[in-house]
């Protein structure tokens, strides 16, 4: 699965992600990346979410929007929500991560799976690649 | 403020941390490095969020390094079923397909549905058959395989075979 979130000069925020599923996979599965508001998301009040791992645990957790949601209702950081919601995935048993980023630019990450790629770059010369 | 961000994400790659070498390693975080340069040329000319993180997931979906269009996993039945979303935030417009077969770019597909159809979700055939009336980048459903992708299914059916269980699917090759 591969993904990317932005927030653009006029501070408007987007995602998209893009997958071939499982390896493997049987009668027509689907995964979290086409379910909006579980692989995808952008809402201008809170944040914008791309995630990659195992989609059935981000489906049933609608992980994108519980990462919005408790912006929005629980006043908390993009960070601490993102934490939030990958750490209970993982008490689940389901692995992967998310990428966001906040109507103010603010970028953020969240991984409980090794060997994930992720990159970011600013307006301000920030241009990193990593693997978590 | 007028400052721009863009994060991407590659999933785990064509191969698991354990069996990627330097070189592997090298390439993947090449593609990044341009996803990273498409997505930035577009923010950084004042363009939308939207045109950027198409921009960069089709950089993606174009390397064979990733499990997106070209270089995707491979079904049971062995060929390629592809996935893809795209929102604004602002509009909180969105549009998505899943089980596309012959659009090159499937984020592309997307954003199609999001922006030419009152629709949200489009799958299988149906998904087709717009890409197609909408003009969008055609391929042969073998244009996304890859030797890499291709091993990984034979080794999972052998597992499967042994295993007797048809949902057997190892999510690391996910």
């Amino acid at each position: 699965t591969v993904g990317a979130v932005a927030r653009d000069t006029s501070g408007n925020i987007a995602a998209a992600t893009s997958t071939g599923g499982l390896t493997g996979k049987r009668f027509g599965r689907v995964g979290d990346t086409a379910v909006i508001g579980a692989g995808t998301l952008a809402d201008i009040r809170t944040c914008a979410v791309s995630a990659t791992g195992a989609g059935e645990f981000y489906i049933r957790t609608a992980a994108a929007s519980a990462i919005a949601a408790r912006m929005r209702f629980g006043g908390e950081s993009l960070q601490v929500a993102a934490d939030a919601v990958q750490a209970e995935i993982r008490e689940m048993g389901g692995s992967g991560g998310v990428i966001a980023v906040a109507p103010d630019g603010t970028p953020a990450w969240s991984f409980n799976t090794p060997g994930m790629y992720r990159g970011r770059a600013r307006a301000d010369g920030t241009l990193e690649i990593g693997i978590y | 403020m007028t400052d721009w961000t863009l994060v991407i994400h590659g999933g785990s790659g064509a191969m698991s941390r354990d069996t990627i070498s330097a070189e592997q390693d090298g390439v993947q975080r090449q593609a990044l490095s341009r996803a990273l340069q498409a997505g930035k040329a577009v923010l950084a000319s004042s363009g939308s969020a939207v045109d950027a993180v198409e921009a960069a997931v089709a950089v993606l979906e174009d390397d064979p390094g990733f499990n997106a269009g070209h270089g995707a996993v491979f079904n049971a039945a062995g060929s390629i079923e592809l996935d893809a979303a795209i929102m604004d935030g602002r509009t909180l417009e969105a549009g998505a397909v899943c089980g596309t077969t012959r659009t090159r770019n499937p984020v592309r597909l997307a954003r199609a549905v999001m922006e030419r159809s009152p629709h949200v979700l489009l799958q299988g055939s149906g998904a087709d058959e717009f890409s197609r009336d909408s003009g969008l980048d055609q391929v042969e459903n073998s244009y996304f395989e890859t030797d890499e992708r291709r091993m990984q299914l034979e080794r999972m059916r052998e597992r499967a075979a042994g295993s007797g269980d048809v949902f057997d699917i190892d999510v690391k090759f996910g």
